[in-house]
């Protein structure tokens, strides 16, 4: 996260791959679900064996021994609808719930964010510089509706879709960067987190006075719920 | 520090049954590399079979070449065959060789060895008990390598042809898919199995890797390095590369005897799709002019060793593309990377390079939801055929509240669950229980209806602890 500052964010989860580096960010939605994005990973029926969720840690390179690290293998992608670039990523076994490992709430279907809901993202991604490169970071956004985004900030052939979401430009530097994609954009309402976006790759890392624009996931809850039951 | 085991090669997951030896043998309770010490032992032990289950093995005087023995499938034991009896090519002289090729390079038909007829010899199985059959054999030590007597009369003996195993199966690239079987590094050491963790622990094991074949003690290259290569017996020698010959030298000596080559496709890559606009699976056939990070940093040049010091240096990576400082995946990273200009950055991926869409789209389209879809498609976005309705009847998954609105007939796509995101099906395919069809939405059709944020209960999720900041000295 490029910006920001240090942070808690207990759902969001480090994936690992064979090397065990980090090389994307997800979001604990089950106990052995984590939503990520579709760019992190070659296939849509990619062998994952030796790749491992990482989470309940706030450090990007914890000592093994540390006691709330707890990492578990990846046993299967699922690919998510064509206009998605969402992936469902079957975890092993299911992680141990505790004060450093949470699940994130998902939204209702097809529900749309109100406008100026406070909502953060989270990462180990790259700084940009802007410090804290060893630990989570998170940024806190504003949501903006998608006509005022298309109508403020976004051409005329680059309009963002109904699956997508927007938070409110800044006049700092601030945002999702390499290694952050994938993780969540969690929304406070009514008290709880809620996974209303997911961070795609874009051009550039948080930059000032642009929207930021992510998967809208009550698009697809649907879809999610039908996964984890099939 | 060498491994019993590195005589053999293992299969996993199968055994070996003799058809006309009915009996099963008695199975010895003992550690895998006692049994393979034990068998290595016995002049008629060929072979093996480990019982993971019980830990015990099953010494076999047969292998998979020989008659009436068949290789079946079972999850309880791994097979280990003496190398020796199931290797196509040939180690030094091919001394050691007990494959089962019977005819000469030129095509002629040997004779058994225990025979003095059309040829009179010495070598008589009787002394010399590899002699099996009328298999090509090398019990002088030839220099030559393998040879026998043969059927015609007027040539007594012929050279086999089988090739050194260096040869046998040449590089193409730097040998990522190299998988002959040269078990040995260029100064001539021994390599350590893959699936041993001494005398070198390494993190490259079987398992983790599956892609990568690092099967027994072959070289590999997992890692994309120069070329394959092994962590050896040696303690004192943690890894070296290995000796195997070049496909373009081959090419080479076989210009010279009129033989043509396509040298552009041998230059590249093995399996793997070259696209310019966007990347398919890592992106290692990438070849697009995309020359920056996903946050705009421009890349280092591949011929560049500033500001970072690198070994993708382009000649020595003839196939990957490395040229000027485009975003390349020399190494199977998940995805196009280049080093970056930042002396800060080593490295970054290169995401804003979409991924190649892998959908089968088929003609026709569905309106709304596609609940109403009652079309002949019948296959996944993925090419996957559909599984029929008849067989998930009795278990759908699915809360049904309403009749079908279209009859779930045959194994086409269909909506009945009123899934958002259009026609689905059961799929043939273990791994994916089901899957969205290969039929696009109508143009226009996609409408996002508004809920509100009232009614919306949370519980078990979304809480976390925000400790309030402390004062601190």
């Amino acid at each position: 996260i490029v910006g920001g500052m240090p942070g808690n964010s207990p759902w969001t989860v480090s994936l690992r791959n064979r090397q065990g580096e980090h090389f994307c960010g997800g979001s604990l939605v089950k106990e052995n679900w984590v939503i990520s994005t579709r760019q992190c990973f070659s296939s849509c029926d990619a062998d994952l064996s030796g790749y491992q969720a990482v989470m309940g840690t706030l450090f990007k390179n914890p000592s093994p021994d540390d006691p709330d690290r707890q990492s578990v293998p990846i046993s299967k992608i699922v690919c998510g609808p064509s206009d998605s670039s969402l992936v469902m990523l079957k975890l092993e076994r299911p992680v141990t719930l505790n004060s450093r490992v949470a699940l994130i709430c998902l939204p209702p279907e097809r529900y749309i964010v109100p406008e100026a809901t406070k909502c953060e993202i989270a990462g180990w991604g790259d700084t940009g510089g802007t410090g804290h490169d060893n630990v989570l970071k998170i940024a806190i956004f504003h949501i903006i509706s998608n006509d005022e985004c298309n109508k403020n900030y976004r051409s005329q052939r680059n309009k963002v879709l109904d699956n997508e979401m927007c938070t409110k430009p800044v006049p700092v530097d601030v945002g999702a960067c390499e290694g952050d994609y994938g993780g969540p954009l969690a929304c406070l309402t009514h008290d709880c987190w809620v996974l209303e976006g997911v961070i795609v790759p874009a051009r550039g890392c948080g930059k000032k006075n642009q929207p930021a624009i992510f998967t809208r996931v009550s698009v697809y809850v649907d879809w999610i719920n039908k996964v984890m039951k099939m | 520090y060498r491994s019993a085991l590195n005589d053999y090669q293992r299969s996993k997951g199968l055994e070996l049954v003799h058809m006309n030896e009915g009996g099963v043998k008695q199975e010895i309770l003992a550690d895998i590399q006692i049994c393979a010490k034990q068998c290595s032992d016995l002049l008629d032990c060929r072979s093996f079979d480990y019982n993971w289950k019980s830990q015990s093995c099953r010494l076999l005087p047969w292998t998979q070449n020989f008659a009436n023995v068949l290789l079946q499938r079972n999850v309880q034991y791994d097979l280990y065959q003496k190398k020796d009896y199931i290797r196509d090519c040939v180690v030094g002289h091919g001394i050691t060789y007990r494959g089962t090729v019977s005819k000469t390079k030129n095509g002629r038909t040997c004779q058994h060895w225990r025979l003095k007829f059309p040829h009179d010899h010495k070598f008589s199985p009787t002394h010399w008990p590899e002699l099996e059959e009328n298999y090509c054999r090398n019990p002088d030590s030839d220099p030559e390598g393998l040879w026998c007597y043969t059927t015609d009369k007027n040539i007594r003996h012929q050279y086999c042809g089988i090739k050194k195993c260096e040869d046998a199966v040449c590089l193409t690239c730097n040998g990522e898919d190299y998988r002959g079987s040269v078990d040995r590094t260029e100064s001539g050491k021994e390599c350590q199995r893959w699936d041993l963790q001494a005398p070198h622990t390494h993190p490259y094991k079987p398992e983790k890797y599956p892609d990568k074949s690092l099967d027994d003690n072959y070289c590999r290259n997992p890692d994309s390095s120069e070329r394959p290569w092994c962590y050896t017996t040696d303690p004192n020698v943690e890894k070296e590369f290995c000796q195997i010959t070049k496909c373009s030298k081959i090419m080479e000596v076989e210009g010279e005897q009129g033989i043509t080559w396509d040298w552009a496709e041998k230059q590249r890559l093995p399996n793997v799709e070259t696209t310019s606009t966007c990347f398919k699976e890592r992106g290692e056939g990438y070849r697009g002019k995309a020359n920056t990070t996903t946050s705009g940093i421009p890349c280092q040049r591949w011929d560049s060793q500033t500001p970072h010091v690198h070994r993708f240096l382009p000649e020595k990576y003839p196939c990957k593309g490395l040229d000027e400082n485009y975003c390349r995946n020399p190494d199977g990273s998940e995805a196009p990377w280049c080093f970056t200009t930042l002396p800060g950055m080593r490295m970054a991926y290169c995401f804003q390079i979409k991924r190649c869409t892998d959908d089968v789209v088929e003609p026709g389209c569905y309106h709304g939801n596609g609940e109403l879809y009652n079309g002949r498609v019948s296959k996944t976005r993925k090419g996957i055929t559909c599984r029929k309705w008849e067989e998930k009847r009795n278990d759908l998954e699915l809360s049904l509240d309403q009749p079908y609105l279209v009859p779930l007939e045959g194994n086409y796509c269909r909506n009945p669950d009123r899934d958002s995101h259009g026609p689905w099906c059961y799929t043939m395919d273990p791994n994916t229980p089901f899957d969205y069809c290969a039929i696009k939405p109508c143009e226009g059709e996609k409408v996002l209806t508004i809920e509100g944020a009232e009614n919306i209960v949370f519980d078990s999720c979304g809480k976390r602890n925000d400790r309030s900041s402390q004062r601190t000295r």
